[in-house]
């Protein structure tokens, strides 16, 4: 464990569970996007498949649970909760699922480090985390304004796998098996799909006004 | 090669 790997997963659960919160305490899931939190609740699924098998520690299984509980809990309260799901927007929130998670799936089976079930698994895992934002930035355009929660919350994600790129590169450096070009790949390509989000929120951040995608 | 598959990050 090094300092960029710990900062990144307590920036992501920050950002887990300043949603749920979010969603808890003022009963809205306004501006939302339902499809991106189920692509996150089965990344963490596909990701943890080894949770009861291979224990690695008690920080790390600990981290799976409160990762697999919280997406699943906000996809909960978004579908299911009563309050909740009258604040969720279905008709802006559009994004076909099928259209992130099959080429991930494809892509998974053909290119991987071992291919195994598991393996491939986790390497769709790594490919979908790296898409599932999509339909979050979508809904965005579409409903022009974010109020801050969310814009903080995908700054949050975006912050936490940028700290494991140097998380990344430290391990690259210091540990001479530590190979894993697939997901460095995957966490460019996700940090780089923030980037432009990046961009947009520094500089409402800076001129102090409302947040304003592009269409 | 010597890649270690155990994946021991979140």
């Amino acid at each position: 464990m090094n300092i960029f790997r710990l900062a990144g997963d307590m920036t992501h659960l920050f950002s887990v569970l300043v949603l749920l919160l979010k969603i808890h305490t003022i009963k809205s899931c306004a501006g939302i996007s339902l499809k991106t939190q189920e692509l996150y609740a089965l990344v963490f699924t596909t990701r943890y498949l080894d949770i009861f098998t291979d224990f690695i520690s008690l920080y790390n299984t600990v981290m799976k649970l409160i990762f697999l509980g919280s997406s699943f809990s906000i996809v909960w309260y978004i579908r299911r909760h009563k309050i909740v799901r009258r604040s969720y927007d279905k008709d802006q929130d559009t994004f076909r699922h099928y259209f992130l998670v099959i080429p991930c799936l494809v892509l998974a089976v053909f290119i991987n480090h071992k291919f195994t079930f598991k393996e491939v698994m986790w390497t769709f895992s790594l490919y979908l985390e790296a898409v599932a934002i999509l339909p979050q930035l979508v809904l965005l355009q579409r409903t022009r304004n974010i109020d801050n929660l969310t814009g903080q919350y995908v700054f949050l994600l975006g912050a936490y796998r940028a700290l494991y790129i140097l998380n990344w590169i430290y391990r690259h450096f210091t540990e001479p098996h530590y190979v894993h070009w697939i997901t460095w790949i995957a966490g460019v390509v996700q940090t780089l799909l923030y980037a432009d989000f990046f961009y947009y929120y520094f500089q409402s951040w800076k001129n102090n006004e409302k947040l304003q995608l592009p269409a | 090669g010597g890649t270690t598959l155990k994946h021991d990050e979140l």
